[in-house]
């Protein structure tokens, strides 16, 4: 990974001494080579880049430190700052669940492009807020996609959570508002909106979702993103963010082998947290977001 | 830099920037800039060295790659076609099957189905959806069924309806996963003894929003049942699949098809020159 490279990069490098502008001009190559293998977007590679080649100007080769492990440091820096914190114990918002769950109901919308993993998040949430010991509601508002609603159902019974059934024909904000006030009538805890996937340049369909939340006002908007996105992860992230808002990031399918670079991507380019990653196909296989980990991950 | 006359440094870091951001990916990025640096050593008629040159001479490299291999679908010249779809979770095989279904089917051959996910929540009705669209049969089971049983159960089925072509849809599997891949050997194989020589085209589906983790994907799908196509979704987003690229560069694996939309018809024979200008645009 990334520490080799490094590691040979500053082999030749003997006692003591500045790092030369060369040797940092090849170190910040590795680590420029290193993220855009790892699908961290082009713009954000430059940016982080030239922010640890800031930092590693003018460093002495200091005492205990090799110049690789310095840099390797200065890297895991930038990225811990980059990810923001690991939730704390105890300071993971509502109820330890990382998730704002103060509504009655709290509502929380899973938006993304298509296959992302939306659906079987939204069973997963189910089943972990569940645990939690809430009431909670889904609502299969995805009207468009072949047996959404089945797929959604099954889920549903598999964890032990209602699905709202909704009689045929209605648009995904009729069945949205009436899932939500059928949750309010009960007096459940949460209510978590299985929405279609769509395109973020699909102007039509995010208007669609922008309505959604002017209408329900939801506790949590969680925009769910593919760990193996590529480069494309910046213009989908700052569509969703900039014509919906975003409240967090869950990104899926991290039990395979994708680097996960998209999550400093959509961390640059939102601002917003990553709150779960999905680590599997059943409903247990959600756990909390740890930046250290996918740091590790992304340097390979 | 349109205005730029010389072909410098600077020139190159933004064609790296184009075709690093279309996921061509380092190796293949840098190997088609090495190249390009090195025709542009020798001064060409002068035209080369605008902007427009430098890119007409890229475009000729990136079309060689995609140069020199069939991109029709592979028939069985004597009797039924078998057809297996397969790929990472969430890519768009089942919609791509569907879409696959109805293109055959306007050419005229007797088409059939095979809801071979029999795991996913929602998979099999999902599937009978799309062959009701596409006007097709389909041949299912219960969830939870071994997939080979079902590809065993719809080849008799097309032996005995003379169908023309057979499509297998598969679950979702992360390669990592060495059960679901020697599942999948286990359908190839069951295949191969129903019909010589099936399954006759592998389609692997990936998806144009995926990174350098598709070259993984289809070297590990290719090592493990052999792919013989590429079907490219979900292209009418901003993400330009730039992977194929470093796959067919790799590999040597072509692009068949291409989905560009959730709808019936939006599925289209991959088209390199067309494909290679949206690229570098
Ligand atoms: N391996 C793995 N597969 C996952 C994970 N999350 C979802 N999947 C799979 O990804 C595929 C797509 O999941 P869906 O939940 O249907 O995705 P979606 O976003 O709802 O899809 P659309 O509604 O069509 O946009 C399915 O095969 C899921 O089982 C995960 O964390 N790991
Ligand atoms: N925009 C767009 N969406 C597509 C395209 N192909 C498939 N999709 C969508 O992608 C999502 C996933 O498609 P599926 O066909 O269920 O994918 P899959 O590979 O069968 O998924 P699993 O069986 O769960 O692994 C659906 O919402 C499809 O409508 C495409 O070419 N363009
Ligand atoms: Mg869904
Ligand atoms: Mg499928």
């Amino acid at each position: 990974g990334i520490s080799g490279k490094l590691q040979s990069v500053f082999k030749k490098l003997r006692g003591r001494g500045k790092l030369t502008e060369a040797n940092i001009n090849d170190a910040m190559r590795e680590v420029k080579l290193a993220l855009l293998e790892a699908d961290v977007n082009y713009l954000v590679v430059k940016d982080f880049v030239e922010a640890v080649r800031q930092r590693a100007i003018g460093r002495e080769v200091a005492g205990s430190l090799l110049p690789a492990q310095q840099v390797i440091k200065i890297v895991h820096e930038e990225m811990a700052k980059l990810m923001g914190p690991a939730p704390l114990a105890g300071e993971t918002g509502t109820a330890g669940t990382q998730l704002n769950i103060d509504g009655k109901p709290s509502v929380i919308m899973l938006v993304g492009l298509q296959g992302c993993g939306k659906t079987t998040t939204c069973g997963k949430l189910a089943f972990f807020l569940k645990n939690k010991g809430l009431t909670v509601l889904m609502i299969p508002a995805d009207t468009r996609r072949p047996a959404a609603g089945e797929q959604l159902e099954v889920l549903g019974r598999e964890v032990g959570v209602p699905v709202y059934s909704t009689a045929g024909g209605k648009n995904p904000l009729q069945i949205v508002e009436d899932g939500v006030r059928e949750a309010r009538e009960r007096g459940l805890d949460a209510v978590l909106i299985d929405t279609g996937g769509r395109l973020h340049i699909d102007d039509e369909l995010m208007n669609e979702l922008a309505e959604m939340r002017e209408m329900v006002s939801p506790q949590e908007v969680l925009l769910v993103i593919d760990a193996m996105t590529g480069q494309d992860a910046v213009k989908e992230a700052s569509e969703f963010e900039g014509r919906l808002g975003v409240d967090g990031v869950i990104l899926t399918k991290l039990d395979g082998d994708a680097r996960g670079g998209a999550a400093l991507s959509v961390r640059k380019v939102t601002g917003k947290p990553v709150k779960f990653v999905g680590v599997g196909e059943r409903t247990d296989a959600l756990e909390a977001f740890l930046p250290d980990r996918i740091a590790s991950r992304i340097l390979g | 830099i349109r205005s730029k006359p010389a072909f410098d440094e600077s020139s190159l870091g933004q064609l790296e920037e184009i075709l690093i951001s279309a996921d061509v990916g380092v190796r293949t990025s840098s190997r088609l800039l090495k190249k390009l640096s090195a025709s542009l050593a020798f001064p060409l008629k002068g035209k080369e060295d605008r902007w427009e040159g430098v890119l007409s001479v890229l475009r000729e490299e990136m079309l060689d790659i995609f140069s020199g291999r069939s991109r029709e679908l592979i028939t069985n010249a004597d009797g039924l076609t078998v057809v297996l779809v397969v790929g990472v979770n969430g890519v768009g095989k089942t919609t791509s099957i569907g879409k696959l279904a109805n293109l055959l089917r306007g050419q005229g051959k007797r088409v059939l189905l095979a809801a071979g996910d029999t795991f996913r929540a929602g998979a099999i009705e999902q599937l009978e959806i799309w062959a009701k669209s596409a006007g097709v049969g389909i041949v299912k089971q219960k969830y939870g069924v071994d997939p080979s049983a079902v590809a065993f159960d719809a080849v008799s089925a097309c032996l005995a309806r003379g169908i023309d072509v057979l499509i297998i849809d598969t679950a979702g599997r992360l390669h990592t996963k060495v059960n679901l891949m020697e599942e999948l050997k286990k359908v190839k194989r069951v295949l191969g003894k129903g019909v010589p020589g099936a399954p006759h085209e592998i389609l692997l589906v990936v998806d144009a929003t995926t990174g350098q983790n598709a070259l993984i994907q289809a070297k590990l799908f290719h090592s493990a049942v052999g792919v013989s196509g590429i079907a490219l979704a979900k292209l009418d987003g901003t993400a330009k699949g730039g992977i194929v690229a470093a796959i067919e560069d790799e590999l040597a694996i072509p692009v068949k098809l291409v989905g560009t939309g959730e709808n019936l018809e939006d599925l289209q024979s991959f088209d390199p020159a067309e494909f290679v200008q949206a690229l570098l645009n």
